[in-house]
């Protein structure tokens, strides 16, 4: 209905107001619903602003900034409407180190009441994460999954 | 609804019968281009209940059962099982209520026969939405980002957006 | 036509005159999410003649002139000149034979007013095509790969993936 | 004109042959123009396996696969009509370390005759470059460029 689509975009939107900040260490930014057309629904516009920088059209913004926007919008909604587990591959990969740390702190935050899989290249976020799983082709073509590590010193059994 | 344990058969690169089993806490999947990683996610997406083969970078179902490899045969079926944590009964259609843990399984055969599981029962999709849908585990349009979906979302046009967040509405 | 030399003023984040010297082999540019990287690569392209906005991840030209950040005013032009080694005489025009090095440079105000520039006299778009053609300095369809670029070349249809052949042709 | 076209892709063709096995360390990979439409042009498709693999849907590789075959058919055709220089803006982001190694040989080797650029986050590019520049934004929303260090042990003047 078009009312319970208005509340949870604007819940949506208080949350993304406070996690953009979060992630990018200050700047602000927002979501806009445009207007109805008469067949057609309005659709979500974004502003962002990166710390210091002026509020520009949201394409401008590096690779980076639009990798870490996306991902504040996607934990806003994450954070008003919780899944019981969220899988993230390879979102961290056009990440610098100081935005990698901040998301992956984030990510531990939530992942209090969530669980979280993340599948990364990235050294910073496989130190953060408790399970680590590699997965393998020894044999080409065919996938193996072994277990890396664990931070309490438990194993997870993988076959 | 938390993940308990994944298991996957003959699907995508999985030729032998994996089992994932996720703790507490964060769990990361590492390793090199192509050995697997987002046929896991693909795994998980698939017993869900993904209709579309496309979004599981498919031509058609097909695509997901192991196709072989230079020294290996194909096989003839693709089968995935995940094990919920039932921690939230209350969010479940009743006959499941009492259940400490739920499995889903999903089968798919060459010849096209296709067939869903409920704790190692026949089901239809319908009831495995059923017992997703309390629990939000379906929402996947923001809960399970593929890779390169990231950057499609600032790229996206704005009414496109508007799924994402009605998804959660 | 090697490239010598870059020079930035009022593009995009390079608010500041820059200067980039190229020397021999392969030089790398690092720096933070945001710091302008991707904005040199869009300066190059630029002083090359990029007539698309939208290439220049603008919505009109003037977006690649300095707009200004939260404690500094916007500029009111931007102007990019790059230095080519003249290696290769026979390529290019007749009258820039001679010379060692060739510099062209492009200049847009906010009013519109927009200038090229050969070795620092007016010039028309024309003629920096012309010394471009023969080196095939002008070929940026596979020699500038843009950010995210490289993941579309598979993802795209077969008739758009003719044109970046067509170039080379 | 239809021939110059065909000449170029078939020379293409014949380079990405040997280039992708020289990233992928071994497998094969061929373009096939489809059939011209009466009015269509044919379009290029990419068959790629990688070692070991069988020969699936160019669809169904990872997302590091997809790059690098990408990378080997711009290389390809880099190779046959080479430009006086080549940018390359953050290509190795999805590479895993063995692939960036490989995809850096062989820019090394291309650089003898062609000026290269590379913008990359990946510290084993980094090691690799002969002329390192940093950009950095002390000031936000402006930048500056640094020299980073040279392997000659020469400065670079970046004003
Ligand atoms: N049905 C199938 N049978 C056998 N192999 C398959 C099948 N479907 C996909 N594959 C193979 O799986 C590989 C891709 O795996 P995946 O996408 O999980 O890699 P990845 O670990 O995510 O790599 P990256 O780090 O590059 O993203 C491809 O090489 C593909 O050929
Ligand atoms: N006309 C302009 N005036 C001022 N700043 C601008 C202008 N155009 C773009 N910018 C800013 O430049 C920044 C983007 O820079 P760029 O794309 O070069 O980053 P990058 O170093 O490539 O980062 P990444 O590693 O994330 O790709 C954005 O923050 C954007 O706001
Ligand atoms: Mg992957
Ligand atoms: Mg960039």
């Amino acid at each position: 209905s078009r009312e319970r689509f208005r509340e949870t975009f604007d819940r949506v939107n208080e949350k993304f107001q406070q996690v953009f900040p979060r992630l990018f260490n200050g700047g602000r930014a927002g979501l806009v619903l445009t207007e109805d057309g008469d067949d057609q629904q309005g659709g979500v516009e974004i502003f962002a602003q990166p710390p210091g920088k002026k509020l520009q059209n949201i394409n401008l913004l590096s690779g980076g900034e639009k990798a870490l926007t996306a991902v504040s919008l996607i934990f806003a909604i994450f954070l008003i409407k919780p899944s019981p587990f969220c899988l993230l591959d390879e979102v961290d990969a056009p990440l610098d180190e100081a935005n990698v740390g901040r998301y992956n702190e984030l990510v531990k935050e939530m992942a209090k009441a969530s669980q979280f899989i993340l599948i990364t290249h990235n050294k910073r976020t496989m130190e953060t994460v408790d399970t680590l799983y590699g997965v393998t082709m020894e044999e080409p073509g065919v996938s193996k999954l072994v277990s890396v590590r664990l931070s309490d010193g438990s194993r997870s059994a993988a076959a | 609804m938390r993940i308990r344990r994944l298991e996957m058969v003959g699907f995508k690169s999985f030729m032998d019968r994996t089992v994932v089993a996720f703790d507490e806490g964060v769990t990361g999947v590492v390793g090199p281009n192509g050995c697997g990683k987002s046929n896991v996610a693909d795994a998980i997406r698939w017993v869900l209940g993904e209709q579309s083969a496309m979004r599981l970078r498919g031509r058609s179902m097909e695509d997901v059962i192991f196709n072989g490899s230079e020294s290996k045969p194909p096989l003839s079926f693709a089968e995935v099982m995940i094990t919920f944590e039932n921690d939230r009964p209350a969010e479940l259609p009743n006959e499941f209520r009492g259940l400490a843990e739920i499995t889903v399984g999903r089968r798919l055969h060459r010849t096209g026969e296709s067939e869903y599981l409920v704790n190692r029962a026949p089901a239809r999709l319908l009831d495995v939405n059923d017992i997703f849908f309390g629990s939000g585990v379906g929402r996947t349009a923001y809960s399970i980002i593929e890779q390169g979906r990231i950057g499609q979302i600032v790229s996206a046009r704005a009414e496109d957006r508007r799924g994402v967040i009605e998804e959660a509405a």
